[in-house]
């Protein structure tokens, strides 16, 4: 499904070069279930932004499902995104003026569904997190773990292929992550693909493998034991 | 050191009221190391806003120092919070268009400090928390964690009396995470008080006292047996 070949992606800053992600080569079957770990700055987020089509190496080629994403123009990458990925990421990135409804219906808008059905399977998407009573707050008058959750309910409502969870639990107290966590499981027992962020062992034991990154590189790769 | 008193935050939304705080008291003693824990929405970032003397509440008495901070004018509380409050945001809350140094000076500006003694305090708080290669980087220019981190070395870049820390390890690695809690550890020792939200029991094990909120009720405070 997905193949990463020699993937480099450099920061030029003034005198230094900053070499987020510095060779890694990754293949990803479709419906696997990854974990991917490391120290602070080592290279996770720069990667996820990479495989989901948000930024394009400084060099290395990136084959999602046989295609040539490094050579793909803008049109063709968001239509991509749209279809095939949802994505939690890190820093949420919500709309600050729009509320949780209208922040999760928007992966909708481009499916061409009928207004009253995005809106009926935003709720829905809400309730399944525990926001059903907040689908009228904007982000700033929610809390850092629901604002997460919306950011989580938006990346499943479009029910991706592939979903990219960038710590998606870091703002969650253990039992509201475990829900989180049994949603992105039914999400991957259904057939779909999961790569997930994580900085905890006990959320990356949930994963069938887990690759470790250090200073921009792979430095292990390896298959979890069951689940 | 900190009093509050049947302290209420109460939002209205249209129809409903929602009870951030539903009647809180707490007794904070000069030295005292405080973790607050309790589920996503439970009202701890609202505390901490009022314990930091950046909101006020609908109802109830605030006494820092034996003053009451519920009366006070922007100024006076814009002074307190500068000299004896260092604030870890959740949402970090860095200057986008300052870099990690100018954004970690920022608390020492008041201070009456030479601009020199500003930027070396400054690199010294950024080595502490191991950016001392990042100094130069905006807050786009680095990562989730990178971004916490310099929101933890502002807050103790001017040594507070009172350090409240919302969540500072979420984004972290458990290896980075430990060097920032031997931080919070050694400003303890110094005699400082800490108030400190996590969701990791692991976390708030260090501390020696134990607060639960749920639903903007504290529910339980107990003193944890050692360290
Ligand atoms: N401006 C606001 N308007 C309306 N409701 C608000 C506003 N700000 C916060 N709330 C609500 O107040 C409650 C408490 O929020 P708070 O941020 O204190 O929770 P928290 O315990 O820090 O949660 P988390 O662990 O998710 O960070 C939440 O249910 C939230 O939806
Ligand atoms: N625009 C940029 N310019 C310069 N350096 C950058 C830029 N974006 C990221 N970096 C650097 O690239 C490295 C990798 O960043 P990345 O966000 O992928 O780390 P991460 O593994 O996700 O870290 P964390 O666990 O803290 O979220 C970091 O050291 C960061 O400082
Ligand atoms: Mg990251
Ligand atoms: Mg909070």
């Amino acid at each position: 499904l997905i193949s990463l070949s020699d993937i480099r992606k450099t920061y030029e800053m003034g005198q230094t070069q900053v070499r987020a992600l510095d060779g890694v080569s990754l293949e990803i079957l479709k419906g696997d279930y990854l974990a991917v770990m490391g120290p602070s700055g080592s290279g996770k987020s720069t990667l996820m932004n990479l495989i989901g089509c948000l930024d394009t190496p400084t060099s290395g080629s990136y084959l999602l499902k046989s295609r040539e994403i490094s050579t793909l123009g803008d049109d063709e990458l968001a239509r991509i995104r749209n279809r095939e990925i949802g994505f939690v990421f890190q820093t949420f990135n919500l709309l600050p003026r729009a509320d949780a409804l209208q922040n999760v219906e928007l992966p909708l808008v481009y499916s061409g569904m009928s207004r009253r059905d995005r809106r009926e399977r935003a709720r829905r998407a809400l309730e399944a997190v525990g926001l059903g009573d907040r689908m009228g707050h904007r982000p700033n008058e929610m809390s850092g773990g629901q604002r997460q959750r919306v950011a989580i309910a938006r990346a499943l409502v479009n029910e991706p292929s592939i979903l990219l969870a960038d710590e998606p639990t870091g703002n969650l107290d253990s039992r509201t992550g475990e829900e989180i966590m049994a949603l992105i499981d039914r999400l991957h027992r259904e057939g779909n693909t999961i790569i997930l962020v994580t900085h905890e062992d006990d959320l990356a034991k949930k994963a069938e493998r887990v690759i470790r990154l250090l200073d921009g590189k792979i430095v292990s790769d390896s298959r979890n034991g069951g689940a």
